[in-house]
C-alpha cells in the first residue's frame, strides 16, 4: 500500500433488477422489502456502514461511512 | 459514500479505499429471494488519486471488469467497457438495449478537486465540537450553501471526525448527493444528481452554477448518462459561467446506458 491521504474519487454501481409485481404482496416494493441487517451484510461486504439515513414514498436514502 | 434503494435498482457510490464490487454477489442472492432478476448494471469512476492505495479487485481496470464479468449472469449479454478521455471508466451490462431517445431522465456525475482551501476549511469539525455528526452535518449544510443548491429537497446530512461531509438529498424520485473529502493538498468534492426534461429543461445550469461556487474548484469533470443529448451544451454555459474553462469533451453509446457526455474543465491557471 502506498502512503497517502484519503482517496475522494467514488467507485459507483447502478444495479437494474426486473420482476417487482406492484400487484403483488408489498405493493411493488421490490427491494425496500429488504431488512435492514440484509443491507448491513451487503455494506459489510464493501466496508461500510450506515451512518445517516432518510426515506420518501419513493424509495430510501443511506449515508454511509467512508 | 450513499446507497439509494428503489423498488426495481440500487445505486451504491462508496470512496476511499471500499470494496464496492463486493456488492454485487450478496445484492443479487438477496434480490433472487424477492423474486427480482438482474436486468442491468453500470459502474462508473474517475481515475483514483491513489490507485496504488486500492485493493482487490479495484487495482486497475481490468481487474474491475474481470470481477463484474465473474459475477453478473449471462443473461446480460449486451456489454461495453471503455476509459472516456483517460479519465472516466465506464462498464455497462444489460439484457436489453435502451432506447435513450424516450430517455429524457439523466444522471449527472461531477468530480471536483483543488477546492478553493477557505471554502474546503468549511468542511472541518470546530475545534473541541462534540456534536453528532448529524447535527455539525446540518451546520455544514448551511454555512456552506450546499442547502441552497435545491432547495425542495429533504436533506440528510453526516459530517465526519475531523474533517469530511456526506449528504443526500431526495425529492420525490430524484436524488441528489454530495462528498467532501477537504484536505488540502488531495482535496475532492463530488455531485451528483438525477435531472429530466429534454436538453436540461429543469435547472440543470442553475444547479450547476452554485455547486461550483459553493467548492470553486480548480478542475471539474462532468459525466452525463442518459437525458435528450443537449444537456452538456448547459454544463459548458454553467461551468464556464463560474471561471472554469471547457479543456475537452468526448460522447459514447452504451447499449445499457444511453449516451455519456464526459466533459473536463479547469481554471487558466491549470
Amino acid at each position: 500500500m502506498a502512503v497517502s491521504g484519503f482517496e475522494g474519487f467514488e467507485k459507483r454501481l447502478e444495479l437494474q433488477f426486473s420482476g417487482d409485481d406492484p400487484s403483488a404482496e408489498g405493493h411493488g416494493l421490490g427491494l425496500r422489502w429488504l431488512g435492514f441487517e440484509s443491507l448491513e451484510k451487503v455494506l459489510h461486504a464493501v466496508q461500510c456502514t450506515v451512518v445517516s439515513a432518510v426515506a420518501n414514498h419513493y424509495f430510501d436514502s443511506y449515508v454511509l461511512s467512508e | 459514500s450513499s446507497l439509494f434503494v428503489y423498488p426495481n435498482k440500487i445505486i451504491i457510490k462508496t470512496c476511499g479505499t471500499t470494496q464496492l464490487l463486493k456488492s454485487i454477489r450478496p445484492l443479487l442472492i438477496y434480490a433472487a429471494d424477492l423474486g427480482l432478476t438482474l436486468s442491468g448494471c453500470r459502474y462508473t469512476r474517475g481515475n483514483f488519486i491513489f490507485p496504488k492505495s486500492q485493493p482487490y479487485p479495484h487495482t486497475n481496470f481490468r481487474e474491475e471488469i474481470s470481477f463484474l464479468e465473474a459475477n453478473l449472469p449471462n443473461s446480460l449479454i449486451y456489454r461495453n467497457a471503455t476509459v472516456m478521455a483517460n479519465q472516466w471508466h465506464v462498464f455497462t451490462a444489460s439484457d436489453h438495449v435502451i432506447s435513450h431517445v424516450s430517455d429524457e431522465v439523466y444522471t449527472i456525475e461531477v468530480c471536483m478537486t483543488e477546492l478553493d482551501p477557505v471554502l474546503a476549511r468549511k468542511f472541518f469539525r470546530r475545534p473541541g465540537d462534540e456534536n453528532p455528526g448529524e447535527v455539525a452535518g446540518k451546520e455544514m449544510t448551511l454555512i456552506t450553501g450546499i442547502g441552497e443548491i435545491n432547495p425542495n429537497s429533504t436533506i440528510c446530512d453526516f459530517a465526519f471526525d475531523p474533517c469530511g461531509y456526506s449528504m443526500n438529498g431526495i425529492e420525490n424520485d430524484r436524488y441528489s448527493t454530495i462528498h467532501v473529502t477537504p484536505e488540502d493538498g488531495y482535496s475532492y468534492a463530488s455531485f451528483e444528481w438525477v435531472g429530466s426534461g429534454y436538453g436540461g429543461g429543469d435547472d440543470l445550469g442553475e444547479v450547476l452554477k452554485k455547486v461550483a461556487q459553493v467548492f470553486r474548484p480548480a478542475t471539474m469533470t462532468v459525466a452525463i448518462t442518459g437525458g435528450g443529448g443537449e444537456e452538456w451544451t448547459l454544463v459548458k454555459g454553467a461551468v464556464e459561467h463560474v471561471g472554469l474553462r471547457c479543456r475537452s469533451c468526448a460522447a459514447d453509446e452504451f447499449p445499457a446506458a444511453g449516451r455519456v457526455v464526459f466533459q473536463t474543465f479547469a481554471t487558466r491557471r491549470k
